[in-house]
């Protein structure tokens, strides 16, 4: 499903000076497979979700997604690549300030034209699943750190992606909301063959995966097998 | 040092809803105590932190901070206990978006009226302390997550509070990173007398502590001394 190949991604800072944010990383992940990235902070990993999400293109290096070259596409395809087949949690939410839970939660539907009804229809249901039944008329500044999260993933869920990409989707939650996350990602991965990525500082999360892909300094270190318990 | 009496916050939801976020919740700490405040995802801690923090009111309830009444305070006597006395490390950061990592850390001595040059040297010995060398000059949009946390626990902490409270500071965190942060708290807890309360979901943090208070719907559920090592 995913082949990277060379990737680098070198922010610049002023005229002389330039982050080398990833250097030259390659790896293959297989439809339905799924992964934890670990490594220290600062090295990498949110910028290579970003890569992976099509939401930014490599300085050097490929990208192939399900066969097409994502570094040749244009805004517009990308876009539409997003909204079909790909979740995103990210690190920081980036909820819509002035939107219900609710409303944050249906916006993927919004743009795959689903209609109104089944749009809030859908919205409440994972919101159940989620814990937040309740909270659905809450604007995110009147939601905790992990209900804000769980709208996150929400959101990216909710229009049954085929890759999830979730940038420590559970760094704001105590262990059993946790579990509870972790159970529905097994469960969705096991059930529907969900390709699953995700970045955490947590070796419990990781443990949970079938393989662990390390970062240092911008590069790849290890890709290591999780062994079965 | 801390003495609250039936803190209750109710958050009004229209007009016949509301959230109990916080409902009678009574404890004592001490000048120089560790304690964590643990409790599952919207069960008041940060609710109770920003009231702790002297940045919301209850809606009963006494907070008496130093012997001070806090709850009869007004506007600018708050603003100025919040400056000289407590370092607070919210639980989304809230770093200022167009202010450099240096800028950001050294806002609190701006505020103490701290000459220019005397701030740039504090802001960078800390920020070094907190493995930042190199990224004085990033906004907070150019760091990564655990990287503006760091700037957050560096803000906190610039100003020599009395108290420290940190909403999950090492939420974003690797476990060397969140080693080294805890070293350094328990350093200024030992050699400063620091006093610090923790919001934390991980054992291993609140077991650094020597108290744990547990919140459960909002109620103080458990106040637990917690066996030294
Ligand atoms: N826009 C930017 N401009 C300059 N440097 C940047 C920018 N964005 C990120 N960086 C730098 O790139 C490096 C990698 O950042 P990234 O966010 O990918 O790290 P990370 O592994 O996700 O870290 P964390 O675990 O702390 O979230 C960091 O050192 C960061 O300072
Ligand atoms: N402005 C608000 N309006 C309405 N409800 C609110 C508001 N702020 C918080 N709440 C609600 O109050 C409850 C407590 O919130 P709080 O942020 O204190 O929880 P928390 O224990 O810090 O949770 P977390 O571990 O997820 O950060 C939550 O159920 C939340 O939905
Ligand atoms: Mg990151
Ligand atoms: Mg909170």
């Amino acid at each position: 499903l995913i082949q990277v190949e060379g990737l680098t991604k070198i922010y610049k800072q002023g005229e002389n000076h330039g982050v080398v944010a990833l250097r030259d990383v390659s790896f293959t992940i297989n439809r339905g497979e799924m992964v934890a990235i670990m490594g220290p902070s600062g090295s990498g990993k949110s910028t290579l979700m970003h890569i992976l999400g099509c939401l930014d293109k490599p300085d050097k290096g490929r990208y192939v997604l399900a066969g097409k070259d994502v570094t040749s596409l244009d805004t517009f395809e990308l876009a539409s690549i997003r909204n079909r087949y790909i979740g995103f949690v990210f690190q920081n939410f980036n909820l819509l300030g002035r939107a219900t839970a609710l409303e944050n939660v249906a916006l993927p539907l919004v743009y795959a034209r689903v209609g109104r009804r089944e749009r809030e229809r859908r919205a409440r249901k994972i919101l159940q699943t989620l814990g937040l039944a309740g909270r659905e008329h809450h604007l995110p500044n009147q939601l905790s750190g992990g209900q804000q999260q769980r709208v996150a993933i929400g959101r990216a869920l909710i229009n049954n992606p085929e890759l999830l990409l979730a940038d420590e989707p559970t760094g704001q939650l105590d262990s059993k909301a946790s579990a509870d996350i972790m159970y529905l990602l097994q469960t969705l991965h096991r059930e529907r063959g969900l390709t699953i990525v995700i970045v955490t500082h947590e070796p419990d999360i990781a443990y949970h995966c079938q393989r662990i892909l390390r970062l240092r300094d911008g590069r790849l270190v290890a890709d290591e097998k999780v062994d079965e318990p």
